[in-house]
């Protein structure tokens, strides 16, 4: 659909830049990359669990930019206090992903 | 959802 994505340009040139400074190999971020910055949110483990279950959308075990934008997403939208959704909302599935 | 007997994708499980 024609939906805009829910992470604007400027916060997804930030979460692009985290991206590309935690050494993607092949456009990709494995889980072992990506474990120990979501765990810097000091948010609970199954709130992570479910954070990733959401950006994995190929669930090929690791993310590419746009899944870790989602990623980082859910992690800043949490920290604000709003809760992690059960399943990713329409507008938060990147438009490369419909 | 994950195959039986395969390890899970999920790196928080």
């Amino acid at each position: 659909g024609d939906m805009p994505w829910v992470v604007k340009a400027e916060e997804k040139m930030k979460f692009d830049s985290i991206f590309e400074s935690l050494g993607p190999v092949g456009g990709m971020l494995t889980g072992d990359r990506v474990k120990p910055v979501l765990l810097n949110s000091k948010l609970p483990v199954d709130i992570l669990g479910r954070v990733w279950e959401l950006s994995d959308l190929d669930r090929d075990g690791m993310l590419d930019r746009d899944e870790f934008s989602v990623a980082m997403y859910l992690v800043y939208r949490a920290l604000e206090g709003e809760p992690v959704p059960m399943s990713l909302p329409p507008p938060l599935v990147p438009p490369s992903k419909r | 959802q994950y195959p039986a007997g395969g390890s899970s994708t999920n790196p928080f499980l």
